[in-house]
């Protein structure tokens, strides 16, 4: 499904170049539910960025169901993003004019889905993050959990092919943490989902059946569980 | 140093009332060192605006320094705000428009410190986090960990009387979350400075000397270190 070689990510700030990812070779088989590990600032943002075809890497290739992302164009990129990617960034980037419904509803619209198709899809996707009190709160008017899980229940309701999740449970307690987990594992079993999350909590990448662990913009491990 | 008596905190969301803190009682001594910690959506934030004065309560009183503060005006509120508190928000609240040095310095520009010594204080409150290397990069330009790190060191960077800090370590990985609990603890210990922290992280809670647990707006345990 996925497939990345020798990719690099260089960004410049002021003078100085910032190598955010050095030469990143991974690849991810469909259906597959992973962590992707390491220290702040080691590049997990960047590449979660790239695999969701937001930003395009300095060098490299990456293949997506075959098709080579890094050479299509801004408007290409955006459209097989909103096919078959959910994203639930680590800043979560809800609209802060729409209550969470609404925030929900927005990967249909672009899918051209009715109205009340919407409003009842919207819905259950919040129930699933065990928000449907919250759903016409606005951002300001909900916690940073309830934030993080609006921003999960948009990236769920159009049952996309891939999920990248930023630090999906960066702001939650335990229990809702193994809420969300369990409600990302379904989601795999059921409907063959692939599931990307950025994690600093151990527990979280002990829940995973794979973890690659990144360090200064490279791979240092990729491990299994199972395996000894 | 801190005293609230019957709180209570009500948001109106369109025709609902959310009844978001309830008769919250409770006392902090000058120089503690304490978690607040509750599932998601308990109050915690909410109570965190309010003992940090950006917020009213909707009843009850709050005490600081034996002063009710339930009673200033806004104008009295900021400036007791910004010569006593520091604050680490949740979600960071990082001018975008500033680099790392320029937006710690944000508080000794009202305290009127001079530009050289604000440019030198700020570079050791980055230099206590580990991000004397990214002084003039934007918010943009950093991690969400790292963006962590200077709404950290702009909270530290006024020596105040009381740190109160939201989640502090929620974008962190573990090491960088220990360098940060070592850097508190020796304000803590050497500037007497008071710690509120707000946590979901069961390691964060055990390196305190005390935890206030919350649940649904109200306090249901507050326990210490080192009793059994
Ligand atoms: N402006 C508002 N209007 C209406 N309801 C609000 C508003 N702000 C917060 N709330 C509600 O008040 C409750 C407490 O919110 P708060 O942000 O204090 O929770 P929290 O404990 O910090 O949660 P988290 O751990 O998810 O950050 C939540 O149920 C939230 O939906
Ligand atoms: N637009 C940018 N310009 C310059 N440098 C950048 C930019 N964005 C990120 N960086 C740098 O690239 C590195 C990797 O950033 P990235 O956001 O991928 O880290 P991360 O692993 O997600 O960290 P965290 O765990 O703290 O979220 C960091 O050192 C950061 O300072
Ligand atoms: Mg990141
Ligand atoms: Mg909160």
């Amino acid at each position: 499904l996925i497939q990345m070689e020798a990719l690099t990510k260089v960004y410049q700030a002021g003078s100085v170049n910032v190598q955010a990812l050095r030469d990143i070779t991974m690849s991810v088989d469909s259906g597959e539910f992973l962590a992707i590990m390491g220290p702040s600032g080691s590049g997990k943002s960047t590449l979660m960025n790239i695999l969701g075809c937001l930003d395009a890497p300095s060098s490299g290739s990456y293949l997506l169901d075959g098709e080579d992302v890094s050479q299509l164009t801004r408007d290409q990129r955006a459209d097989v993003r909103n096919r078959k990617i959910g994203f639930v960034f680590q800043g979560f980037n809800l609209l802060p004019r729409l209550n969470a419904a609404k925030n929900v509803e927005l990967p249909l619209i672009y899918g051209r889905v009715k109205p009340a198709d919407r409003a009842r899809r919207a819905l259950i996707a919040l129930e699933l993050v065990g928000l449907q009190d919250r759903a016409h709160h606005l951002p300001t008017e909900l916690s940073g959990g309830q934030q993080q899980r609006v921003a999960i229940a948009r990236a769920l309701v159009n049952n996309p092919e891939i999920i990248l999740a930023d630090e999906p449970t960066g702001n939650l307690d335990t229990r809702t943490s193994r809420e969300i987990m369990e409600v990302f594992r379904k989601l795999n079993e059921k409907q063959g989902i692939t599931f990307i999350l950025v994690t600093h909590d151990p527990e979280i990448g002990a829940a995973t059946d794979r973890r690659i662990h990144i360090r200064d913009g490279a791979i240092e491990g990729d491990e299994r569980s199972g395996c000894i």
